[in-house]
């Protein structure tokens, strides 16, 4: 293709990018930085301070989400729970961010319908972990929306399993951030990641792969002129996926786990629905 | 199809929110 025609799906991907996904890269950084001034994110960083902003997050949750009451789970061990569950009502709103991202993708809606299926299933907790990591720094990652510092120490200091479940993405993000992709190149780079046409059970692979290809180029053209400083970036990036994996893989067993020691636990079932017979 | 029902939904319901 030619380099006006990559340019303008670089464009277009951005777009899709920025009218899909509330917290930009750019708005993270800002916060994270102290520059907004005096929105300062609440943080979290102990026991107590979780539950100032467990208000604080149930207040902000979205409107046809039902709520879990209070007091269902009771004492300090049930805290690790309800926060956990907070995790899931957003994550599942994420996928469905992501979903809408991805039918944007010029062609995605044309592939057949369980081809769809099969490449949101298992690409968008790797868009996710992605997605994580401009929200995070090697100190902590932001929460809700960015309204909400939660520090790593404090993650850390949770009961088991709960203080494994982060701290691999904040090892992956920490040398993720290092590439210092904007905006507009990671638009691009989950347009990629979705587009993978090596997950188990699709029928169709031959168009995926035109798509994703053509989304390369464009990829590989967007960071040659926007880090054109930065040497073997495009193959540092794509090396990404390949750890990517093994994190999603890990994130899954973990999960697994949590739902068989943790009576209480319910997992949502749009996550359910990803994460069974996944790897 | 059925075991991802939530999934086909949202990919086939344009803008609209589905009920998560």
């Amino acid at each position: 293709p030619e380099a006006a025609d990559l340019r303008a799906l670089s464009r277009h991907l951005y777009e899709a990018y920025l009218k899909y996904f509330p917290l930009t890269k750019a708005k993270a950084r800002a916060i994270l930085s102290g520059k907004t001034g005096d929105n300062a994110p609440f943080v979290i960083h102990d026991m107590k301070s979780l539950m100032e902003g467990e208000q604080f997050i149930n207040c902000k949750q979205l409107p046809n989400q039902e709520h879990q009451p209070q007091t269902s789970h009771s004492g300090m061990d049930a805290v690790e729970l309800r926060f956990f569950q907070s995790c899931q009502s957003r994550s599942a709103e994420a996928v469905r961010e992501v979903t809408e991202f991805a039918k944007s993708i010029p062609g995605f809606i044309d592939l057949d319908l369980n081809d769809q299926v099969t490449l949101l299933k298992y690409g968008v907790i790797e868009v996710l972990i992605i997605m994580m990591a401009p929200l995070m720094n090697k100190d902590g990652t932001l929460i809700s929306y960015g309204q909400i510092f939660m520090t790593r120490e404090f993650l850390k200091s949770l009961r088991k399993p709960f203080c494994q479940m982060m701290e691999p993405k904040f090892e992956f993000s920490v040398k993720f951030n290092v590439l210092e992709l904007d905006d507009s190149d990671m638009a691009l780079f989950l347009a990629v990641i979705i587009l993978s046409g090596d997950r188990p059970g699709l029928m169709n692979v031959k168009p995926i792969e035109q798509l994703q290809e053509t989304v390369l180029h464009s990829l590989e053209l967007q960071l040659k002129l926007n880090h054109p400083d930065s040497l073997q970036l495009f193959a540092k990036l794509l090396q990404k996926m390949t750890d990517l994996r093994q994190i999603v893989t890990d994130h899954v067993h973990l999960i697994q786990l949590l739902k068989k020691t943790e009576i209480d636990m319910c997992l949502h079932p749009l996550l359910q629905e990803i994460m069974k017979d996944l790897y | 199809k059925e075991k991802h029902k939530i999934l086909h939904q949202l990919l086939q319901n344009s803008t609209s929110p589905v009920d998560l």
